[in-house]
């Protein structure tokens, strides 16, 4: 299957979601 | 926005240890589970809930390994393995453990060592008197192309300058051995 990947700059959008 | 409903998941799940030097008990009964966590927002959670490294005690060890793998060289996992190693000099604990251990968080949950990201075991910070230490542990070291591959694309997500040279130990070479007798299999 595919892996998923997040890159930097999105784990660092997601530590500022709600 | 689906951001705010949904929690993103991760390639893998990740277990986060503590380990605390207390010598009045079996090394392995210092070595405790905090949490595991397979989602971005999980990852987070448990980021901003837990002590920076940097305050941790001397003799205190933060790792986060795949589910399944313990933060040990004996783990069946672990074993053929080996780590990328850096060592950090005492100045450099107050401006830089923390930034380096986060650097070295996202590669692992972000699966950002691409197609070698099944070699990652997990990562393991020190924290010493004499000097902090950051492993990232891989499961084969007779697997040299991944190995190298591994430890250049740690040294550029930690920004390490080029002119610091980080190496590659086996476990095998480690294990019983003092840290300063062990010999680079790699280095970049």
């Amino acid at each position: 299957g595919t892996r998923i990947v997040y890159d930097r700059s999105r784990l660092m959008q997601l530590r500022n979601s709600p | 926005d689906p951001d705010s409903v949904i929690k993103h998941p991760l390639q893998n799940s990740w277990a986060m240890w503590f380990f605390k030097n207390d010598k009045t008990r079996d090394w392995k009964d210092n070595l405790r589970v905090i949490t595991t966590f397979d989602t971005v927002e999980d990852f987070w959670g448990l980021y901003n809930h837990t002590l920076p490294a940097s305050k941790l005690q001397s003799g205190c060890d933060y790792s986060v390994f795949k589910a399944g793998i313990q933060p040990m060289w004996e783990d069946a996992q672990n074993k053929k393995g080996g780590r990328w190693l850096i060592n950090l000099n005492k100045s450099q604990r107050q401006p830089h453990l923390d930034d380096l251990w986060l650097e070295t968080l996202l590669c692992l949950i972000g699966e950002g060592f691409d197609e070698y990201s099944d070699d990652i075991c997990g990562a393991t910070v020190n924290i010493r008197t004499k000097g902090d230490k950051l492993g990232l542990w891989t499961r084969d070291a007779s697997r040299n192309d991944a190995t190298r591959k591994i430890g250049i694309k740690l040294k550029e997500s930690l920004n390490v300058p080029p002119k610091i040279v980080i190496g590659f130990q086996a476990h095998s070479d480690t294990a019983g051995k003092a840290g300063s007798t062990v010999k680079n299999r790699f280095t970049v």
